[in-house]
């Protein structure tokens, strides 16, 4: 039922079309990019050019967070869309409780604009913690409609 | 040097009429000849008053201009011929300016003239991508006191937090205005965060959704040391050599059962466990990327193991296609 009249549709094949696009010279002479056609790569999404310390991506974000809300300057917002099944809501809502911050407002539902679940939201003192519902790992993508009230509310300071 | 990288129309689209956008590049190490990619797209609301957003995608070593710009959040989605573009109808820049880094270099057009440079970790991305934002001030100095916000997901789960303290950090030691930073706050979407409880939610999960069996989900449980091997470090090449009695057997059923896991639950979306997979190429390169970062995880491993079956399924398909022709 994908049609390219229905943007909201999800598209699992979106990244094949994003390739070719990236790769047409045109598209990188007016982006300037250094142009593939002349580099002897392809632009891809994803590269294994980089290699990232494994250490590093075994390290726990915690104490970076614990640093960061210890300053008390900045604002959080920590989302997740609900069937994501590599990095799941599940342990995301674990590790956000463990911080152990005091709670503003307890677990309730958030409403999109079309009055929908959008998702359930938690705040707590210098992090709210929001679910999207029905949302992928790419959650713009594929709840964008969710994730642009998401997105408003938090940058209005609306509850 | 902002107007030079003005972008005044898109391939398959047309002239920007109802917003400004740029892309180009910025060096962070002059001596080292690395440079980062961007695309910026102006708030078509206010962009004197919206604040000013980072979007980065992870990997680690995913763009954020093939994920976050062209299928997520900006103003832009491909057409399925590749070649044209439809307008998003909820592109972040109908509220806030919008900022998509490839970053660290060697992702996407991102370069370094040191061909070492592609050994990197957390600390170097956060330290060039702050060095970006503080060139970015520069070339557009228009933005500097708007309220900046960091945001991405996934392996951003690193990215986001790990510059916001580089930023948080520099603005404290910084020894002139030209150093700081109007940082404002984060956000973070299915953040990797930490391996030990990410993974272990994993398999909880899928568990929950009834994709693997009591047996599986209780096998992984008891046996994959989720605290001291982090992501399910898994297989033999993690034993340490002398590999006392006690460790080996249980590295070796984790091992066991992650693999049955896999085989339960098919070739699905990781991604989106409701939506169809891409056929033939069911690989998610965002996925693949941090699975090879990961390693022999439970998702790594049935992100491969999904990509074996789909490729399969191509052969067989193919095959019995040569049989009928």
């Amino acid at each position: 039922s994908l049609t390219d009249e229905d943007p909201s549709k999800y598209d699992p094949c979106v990244d094949n079309e994003v390739e070719t696009y990236m790769n047409l010279p045109e598209v990188q002479k007016a982006l300037h990019a250094n142009q593939t056609v002349i580099l002897p790569w392809r632009w891809t999404d994803c590269t294994e050019k980089v290699q990232y310390s494994r250490s590093d991506v075994l390290a726990s974000m915690l104490p970076v967070y614990e640093e960061l809300l210890a300053s008390g300057s900045l604002r959080i917002l920590v989302f997740s869309g609900d069937v994501d099944g590599i990095l799941p809501v599940v342990g995301t809502r674990r590790w956000v409780s463990g911080l152990g911050l005091p709670i503003k407002s307890a677990w309730r539902p958030w409403l999109s604009p079309t009055r929908q679940v959008g998702g359930h939201v938690i705040e707590y003192e210098g992090l709210i913690f929001a679910s999207v519902r029905n949302a992928g790992h790419m959650v713009p993508y594929v709840q964008p409609e969710r994730m642009f009230h998401l997105l408003t509310s938090f940058l209005n300071e609306e509850s | 040097a902002a107007l030079q990288d003005q972008v005044t129309s898109m391939p398959g689209w047309g002239p920007l009429k109802s917003f400004k956008m740029f892309s180009g590049y910025i060096t962070v190490d002059a001596a080292a000849g690395r440079a980062l990619f961007y695309v910026f797209v102006e708030s078509e609301s206010d962009p004197v008053a919206d604040p000013l957003m980072l979007w980065l995608n992870g990997g680690p070593g995913c763009s954020s201009l093939g994920g976050g710009f062209m299928s997520e959040l900006g103003p832009f989605l491909p057409n399925k011929d590749g070649h044209t573009l439809k307008a998003n109808p909820y592109p972040w820049n109908k509220k806030a300016s919008v900022l998509f880094l490839e970053s660290p270099a060697f992702v996407g057009w991102s370069y370094s003239n040191t061909s070492s440079d592609a050994i990197v970790g957390d600390a170097r991305t956060a330290k060039d991508s702050r060095a970006f934002l503080l060139g970015f001030m520069e070339r557009f100095p228009q933005f500097k006191s708007n309220d900046l916000y960091l945001s991405g997901e996934s392996y951003a789960g690193h990215y986001v937090p790990n510059l916001a303290r580089e930023i948080v950090r520099g603005n404290r030691g910084a020894r002139s205005p030209r150093e700081t930073l109007n940082l404002k706050g984060i956000l973070v979407g299915n953040p990797l965060t930490d391996t030990a409880v990410d993974n272990m939610g994993a398999v909880d999960f899928w568990w929950h959704h009834a994709m693997i069996s009591d047996e599986t989900a209780e096998g992984i449980r008891s046996n994959c040391d989720f605290n001291n091997i982090g992501p399910l470090l898994i297989g033999e090449d993690v034993l340490p050599t002398t590999a006392d009695a006690l460790t080996k057997p249980r590295v070796i059923a984790c091992d066991e059962f992650c693999d049955r896991a896999m085989s339960e639950l098919g070739p699905i979306n990781i991604y989106d466990i409701y939506a169809d997979v891409c056929i033939p190429k069911a690989a998610q390169s965002e996925a693949l990327a941090l699975t090879r970062a990961l390693g022999p995880t439970p998702a790594g491993l049935m992100i491969r193991a999904a990509v074996q079956l789909s490729s399969r399924e191509k052969q067989e398909s193919s095959n019995s296609a040569d049989s009928s022709s």
